[in-house]
Parts: C-alpha cells; sequence; structure tokens
C-alpha cells in the first residue's frame, strides 16, 4: 500500500481537484484506493457528494479525539467505482487546540493495519500546516505539492518545504515529493514567468509538464464526475494521466 | 475608524486580492488604512513586499503571545501610499495551539487604541476557522466573504455564515456581512449556475455584481502594484470600485 499526501498551505491551489483526480485515474486502471479528506472544509466529500458534517456518522474527528480507534468504520463508498473515502468535517478544525501529545502520528498508525485492504492512500490537506498536515506528512510515502502558476502562490513554497524537510527529520526516514504546477495558462505572461521561477528555484523536483486552467474541471466537480467520465480528453485530463502515469512507473523524481 | 474583516475558510476565493484592492482604493480616496495579515502564509505582506517571517523584526505573533501588548511597534510602512501593514508570519500558525483564554479578542482590544490614527483597518484572513479568524469576527464593523462563483467554494459558505452568527452571539452586537462573489467567468455554465444558486440562496447578502476573471489582478500582484495602478480600466479594478463606492455610501446591504 502507498501513502500519497497531497498539502499546500496557500489556498486554491488545487490540492482537492488533485486528489480526486489522481484517485479516480488510479481506479479506472483496477487500484483499490482509499481517499482520506482531513480538511475541516470538506471539499472533497462535497466532490464525491458525501456529507463531511453528517451528525449522525462517525469521522475522522472521532479518531483524532480518541473516541475511535480504527479507520474501517469511517469509511464510505463513493459514485466511483473503486474510491473509497472517510472525513472529518468541522470538528477537523478544533483538533489543532487539544495538544495533545502524540497527535501528530494518529494518521500512519491506524493506516499500517489496512496495508492488505487498498493498493493506494491519497490524503487531500487543508490549507494550513497545522497537526492536520503534519499527519499526512508524518504518514506518507510521496509528498505532492500542487502549486498555482503565480506570485502569489510561489511565496509560500519556501514554508512548505521547511515543514516537509522538518517532519523527514522528526519521523526518520526520507520523505520524497514533487512539486506539481497547477491551473497554468500559457498565454499569460504572470503564468509563464512564475513557471520559469519554479524551474529555476527547484529544477530537480518540478513536475515539468503543468496542469491546464480548463473549465471541464470545475464543470466535474459540479456534476459530480471524475474528470475523465466528463470530459476524457480534456487538456487536464491527459495531464493528470501524464502525472499520474510517470509516478506509477518512476516514482517521485521528475 | 472602521473595521472590515475578509474572511472566508475556502482557499484561494480572492481574499487577500480583495483586501489588498479595497485598501489601495480607500487610500486613493485619502483615507488612512491600515492593512493586519493574519495569515500565517503571508500573502499580503508579499503583495505589498514586506517579508512576513522577517526574524528581526516583531509581529503580530508577538502580540498574541503576550509578548508585545500594542499594535503601534508592529505597523510597517508600505509601497503604497496611505497604506500601512502589520504582519505576523509563520508564526502565527502555532497560536491555535496554546488554547490561553481570552485568545479570541486580543485584536478588538488594541485596535481601540488606535481609533485617531485611521479612517479604516483592513484584516486579511487565512484559509481557516481558527483563532485568528475569530479574532478579526470578534473585532470587526463589517464582515466581507469572497466567494469563488463555483460549486467547491459554494459549499462551505455555510460553514462561514454559522461561525458568524456564533460570534455575533458571544460579541453581543450586530456583525453585519456582505458576500462578495469573486472569480466569476460569464462564458462558463458553471459560474453562472453557482451565481444563480447564490442568488437564491443569500439573496439579501449578496453583493450582486460579481468580481470577474481578469489576468490584470495576477499581474498587477506579481509587480506588486495596486490594482488601478496596473489597469486601472480593467474590468475587475471597475468591479471593485463599484463595491467600494456602495459601502462607502450606503453600508453592506447590497
Ligand atoms: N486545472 C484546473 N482548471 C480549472 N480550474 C481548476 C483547475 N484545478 C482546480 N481548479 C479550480 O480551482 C479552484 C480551487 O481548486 P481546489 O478546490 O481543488 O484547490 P484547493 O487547493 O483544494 O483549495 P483549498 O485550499 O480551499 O483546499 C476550484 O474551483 C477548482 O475547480
Ligand atoms: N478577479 C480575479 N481575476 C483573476 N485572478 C484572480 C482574481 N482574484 C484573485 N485572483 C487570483 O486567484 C488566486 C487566489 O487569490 P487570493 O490569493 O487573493 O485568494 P485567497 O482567498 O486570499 O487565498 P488563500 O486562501 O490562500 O488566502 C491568486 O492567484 C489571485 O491572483
Ligand atoms: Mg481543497
Ligand atoms: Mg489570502
Amino acid at each position: 500500500m502507498k501513502i500519497w499526501a497531497v498539502a499546500n498551505q496557500k489556498g486554491g491551489v488545487g490540492k482537492t481537484t488533485t486528489t480526486a483526480t489522481l484517485a479516480s485515474e488510479l481506479a479506472a486502471t483496477g487500484k483499490r484506493v482509499l481517499c482520506l479528506d482531513i480538511d475541516p472544509h470538506g471539499s472533497l466529500a462535497h466532490y464525491l457528494r458525501i456529507d463531511p458534517d453528517d451528525e449522525q456518522a462517525a469521522s475522522l474527528a472521532d479518531l483524532f479525539s480518541g473516541e475511535v480507534d480504527s479507520l474501517a468504520p469511517l469509511i464510505h463508498n463513493t459514485p466511483w467505482q473503486g474510491v473509497s473515502l472517510a472525513t472529518g468535517g468541522a470538528r477537523l478544525a478544533t483538533l489543532d487546540r487539544h495538544g495533545r501529545q502524540g497527535l501528530g502520528r494518529v494518521l500512519g498508525r491506524v493506516l499500517a493495519r489496512l496495508a492488505d485492504d487498498y493498493d493506494f492512500v491519497l490524503i487531500d490537506c487543508p490549507p494550513t500546516l497545522g497537526v492536520l498536515t503534519i499527519n499526512a506528512l508524518a504518514a506518507c510515502d510521496l509528498l505532492l505539492i500542487p502549486t498555482q502558476t503565480e506570485f502569489l502562490a510561489l511565496k509560500g513554497l519556501e514554508g512548505m518545504l521547511r515543514t516537509r524537510a522538518m517532519v523527514e527529520r522528526a519521523r526518520g526516514r526520507p520523505l520524497d515529493y514533487l512539486i506539481v504546477p497547477t491551473l497554468f495558462d500559457g498565454r499569460t505572461r504572470a503564468c509563464r514567468q512564475a513557471f520559469e521561477t519554479l524551474q529555476q528555484a527547484h529544477p530537480d523536483l518540478l513536475w515539468p509538464h503543468p496542469i491546464p486552467t480548463d473549465t471541464k474541471v470545475r464543470e466535474a466537480a459540479a456534476l459530480g464526475e471524475t474528470l475523465s467520465q466528463h470530459a476524457a480528453d480534456s487538456r487536464a485530463a491527459s495531464a493528470y494521466r501524464d502525472l499520474i502515469n510517470h509516478l506509477l512507473q518512476n516514482g517521485p523524481a521528475p
């Protein structure tokens, strides 16, 4: 079982879109995929038509607060063949305040027990560097950092990379990562310049084929469909397929 | 002195862009404007070419942790005439874990002492509903909620409105708000449908003239210029000017 975390504390850079699309592409090749939506906002759950704030259901918030001690009862089937989901919703937001010891390793512990049930676990992170994202970094085998190709989004990348290095030291094993440029519009000077800046600053850890801006992405989310279901030939769908093929064959190095 | 908070826990919806543009438009009319960047990511500081993580300078993080007890020493001049800034940077991110009592009212207390120095205070919030955003809501006279006109962004609005109602009850005085649709592209069905959904769900509290998607916005941020300096005739600049004129003349009700 491989665990991939999708994180960046900059908001709106395509974390949820990347998690959803990679999950659906993996499932389309027959892999068993578990998605974890650890963002209190619950975008991935909404995309998959699951209510992250369902009062009747136990959730990831109960796992972090110690009410339940395993993931299995929290997992929902989704409308997408081969993709399951566990989510936490707004109740996750208060976790940062608990400050319980060892809170950073909850996900790693419970995921180890599911190793025979799934081929891939994809974790969609909130736009923060708090205890939720730290959990995902501590547990994952690969960190994907979607980064919008524009000025404001580039600035925060250093903070994200520092946090990754800190978690790598604390957990005592390498934490591979790949920066994935998103929302790229080749016609605008601002995007082209931002992409060049990324290429110069992080040549070895940057996926060189930016995911293009594509209205089909938003349409797919509004319909609850995978990107490939809604628009298999779209530029964004084929860009995500190239990324998946690379990750499956060669691992993280671009 | 009027205090406006710009908040939404959904990421990438235009909070920083809205704060920066409204601040520069207010300053252009001769008002004295103080911006507070309480996002650990520091986008607004970067836009204004100020380093939010300057180790040598005291910052908002010191205010929240109790090291300093007033805002005045934390305020920077910016390249924009009439606009000042205080920021906090990555050190703000650990605040949620302190859980000190009364942490939610720090900003309100220190801002009251600056009432004669500024006409407007604009607070750019992080994409979370933690103690930083609660501080801004507790202290403000008006809450602006930028909301991207698309499916994933609409879903989280209810959470934001519940938090607003909670803070209004706790602080014992009305908390006016206005939902500002952003990143609107009238050519795409997904945007038009999302805007209609907003109009039906929140008719009385929605600004009816969405801020259009406009590449000039990203160019201005990359150059560190105000939107009006970079492209005064752009569709986004005139949309923001309409919003400011309305807020100055009529108050929040759309
Ligand atoms: N390639 C793309 N083309 C067009 N729109 C896109 C693309 N990728 C993402 N988007 C849109 O951009 C917005 C932000 O994407 P998304 O919600 O996936 O980002 P995020 O990083 O998960 O945000 P948050 O920080 O709130 O978690 C959404 O409206 C999404 O539909
Ligand atoms: N009207 C617009 N037209 C085009 N691009 C825009 C517009 N408004 C904002 N943007 C761009 O969208 C991205 C997100 O905007 P911004 O950073 O202001 O959002 P935010 O809500 O502050 O994000 P965060 O959640 O990370 O704080 C930025 O790249 C910005 O330049
Ligand atoms: Mg997301
Ligand atoms: Mg911002």
